[in-house]
């Protein structure tokens, strides 16, 4: 009869091996073990179901459970790859794999693109631009009077939509940022360079070696 | 100044959060 190992861990619905994850993205094995320890801090904060349910990313990035926030919204919705209204850990870590300063430029450009996306129309339109940038300027403290608010947005689509179709193409939105690299700027998070100098206490609980 | 933005960085600067608060203990 074969021994049978008595170490049983409990993994998440939706879990996915920390090697298969580290091969897709620029974590490392351990980094991907430490994302876990944190996914399931985040998965289990409202609903304990080990999945990632839209109040509860909204609850990490704000800290209170009522703040709503369109952009927090999109991201979500991004993460969110099977659209089944939660993130799951292979979700998380694919997308916090393009936040990587190691990650191209490419998944960056893309995944800021799906952010705007609003209506996942496979263009950013006129008025979806109108509309975000209406409610992120009613959250925030800037206040622009609508005229304003239209004639900054249809400037933008001129420059921004080369072909004059109305809308924004992936090309022509490649374009735009590498004209304006500031644009893609907050698609970067130096933090993920070395989860395990950053956060210390999540590489204890590793169990493979990189 | 705002107005001399484009659309997306106005989005841009007007984002309030971060997500490196997800990694806040």
């Amino acid at each position: 009869m074969g021994c049978i190992s008595s170490k049983t861990t409990k993994y998440t619905p939706g879990y996915e091996e920390p090697t298969v994850l580290a091969a897709e993205t620029p974590f490392t094995i351990s980094e991907v073990e430490a994302l876990y320890v944190l996914y399931k801090k985040l998965s289990s904060s409202i609903i304990d179901d080990g999945l990632i349910h839209k109040e509860e990313f909204q609850f990490a990035l704000f800290k209170n459970r009522n703040r709503k926030n369109l952009f927090a919204d999109r991201l979500f919705d991004v993460f969110d790859v099977k659209r089944n209204g939660v993130i799951e850990f292979g979700e998380f870590v694919r997308s916090l794999g393009v936040f990587h300063p190691n990650a191209s430029v490419t998944d960056k450009i893309a995944f800021a693109f799906r952010l705007y996306d609003l209506r996942g129309t496979g263009f950013i339109e006129l008025e979806e631009l109108k509309e975000m940038v209406s409610a992120l300027l009613h959250e925030s403290e800037l206040v622009l009077s609508n005229d304003i608010i239209e004639a900054i947005v249809n400037k933008t689509f001129i420059e921004a939509d080369t072909n004059g179709d109305e809308k924004i193409d992936p090309e022509e939105w490649k374009q735009f940022v590498l004209k304006y690299p500031s644009l893609i700027k907050n698609m970067t998070l130096p933090y993920l360079k070395d989860i395990s100098l950053a956060f210390p206490s999540f590489i204890i609980t590793s169990e493979v070696d990189d | 100044k705002p107005v001399s933005m484009n659309a997306f960085e106005l989005i841009s600067r007007s984002r309030e959060f971060s997500l490196e608060n997800l990694f806040e203990k």
